[in-house]
């Protein structure tokens, strides 16, 4: 048993002030399973690797974090005349990014849910926008403000991306800009017999399955060099 | 003049020790969720003149050992890493994040004088 001194070294090494104490574990993202397992196998092969390139990725980092949103639906009411199913707010507690370094990448991923449940649903349309107003902590609900992306997709395929690399850095840049963010999820039926049960299938589920997370790659320039050359 | 060969071999030559840490002596099982451990191996050994005329050793051991046995006050050429390989830990801190850290120079693969 190490000495609480020599783990509190260690922890230090692992730029961790102290050992963390999960009250439950997270299901280990399959993006971070597969990295993980290549890098192992790398290493078993022998094969030498940059472990500051994520090839999965295509990006530079040695640090790759995965973050549960912490917000919450703010209205699940049965979808409007105009199919709009849910707005949920999103929120992603960046002050865990403590260690110096560059971001390199920051992507939200909204698992829509499986696949096989939509095969004939609707179209659905999914609008993303920063949050305003006092956000989570304050007393009014958060409202939608500068549109960030607007996509639709033929019944959700799996999890969609969206590159959210200059917000983060925004926000990493002063904390109190992040006011997190507002989805609008709307399942576009048949406009004429207006809500068909379709959409409101769809957007039961859509209630029931809908995951959202946000992961940050960075590059500490103290572990990664930034010339490819080997330090001498 | 060669220096002559010390009789009998070295007898604890410059070697890699192997060293498991396993995360679960530790406790850190409940929160490091890969690897199990991770290979804490150390380089210890003697670095006599006649060895550092190969085992991947470098010329500058080579010439420190030819030092040392003509004047002992300068130190014998010392045992270390020569290759070390990256490990990449999976872990998750106390807002539930999951994170997968790679860190560089962990593990010693080889050692040498």
């Amino acid at each position: 048993q190490p000495s609480k001194f020599q783990e509190y070294d260690f922890l230090q090494f692992l730029d961790l002030e102290k050992a963390p104490s999960p009250r439950r574990f997270q299901p280990v993202p399959r993006i971070l399973r597969k990295i993980f397992q290549a890098r192992e196998a790398a290493a078993a092969g022998g094969v030498s690797q940059d472990f500051c390139y994520v090839k999965e990725l295509g990006v530079r980092g040695n640090l790759l974090r995965l973050l549960p949103d912490q917000g919450f639906f703010l209205n699940t009411q049965n979808p409007s005349r105009d199919g709009s199913c849910l707005q949920k707010y999103l929120y992603f507690n960046l002050s865990a990014i403590k260690e110096k370094g560059t971001l390199t990448m920051a992507r939200l991923t909204l698992d829509l849910g499986p696949r096989s449940y939509y095969n004939l649903g609707p179209e659905v349309e999914v609008a993303l926008s920063v949050a305003e107003g006092p956000g989570v902590w304050g007393r009014s609900l958060p409202k939608p403000g500068r549109r960030l992306a607007l996509q639709s997709v033929p019944g959700p395929q799996g999890p969609l991306h969206f590159n959210l690399q200059d917000v983060v850095k925004d926000w990493n840049g002063n904390r109190l800009k992040n006011l997190g963010l507002y989805l609008e999820i709307l399942a576009k039926g048949d406009r004429h017999s207006g809500v068909n049960f379709q959409v409101e299938n769809t957007c039961d589920r859509l209630l029931r399955s809908l995951r959202a997370s946000l992961l940050v790659v960075t590059l500490n320039p103290d572990h990664c060099p930034s010339s490819s050359r080997k330090r001498r | 003049a060669a220096i002559p060969v010390p009789k009998g071999s070295c007898r604890n030559p410059c070697h890699r020790h192997q060293l498991f840490i396993n995360f679960r002596d530790l406790g850190w099982h409940k929160w490091i969720i890969a690897p199990k451990g991770f290979m804490a191996n150390y380089c210890h050994g003697d670095c006599p003149f006649s060895m550092t005329t190969y085992l991947n050793s470098s010329n500058y051991a080579f010439m420190q050992a030819l030092m040392h046995a003509v004047d002992p006050k300068v130190p014998k050429a010392v045992c270390i890493p020569t290759k070390l390989s990256p490990i990449s830990m999976l872990y998750q801190d106390n807002d539930e994040t999951v994170i997968l850290r790679h860190y560089e120079d962990m593990v010693v693969d080889e050692c040498g004088c």
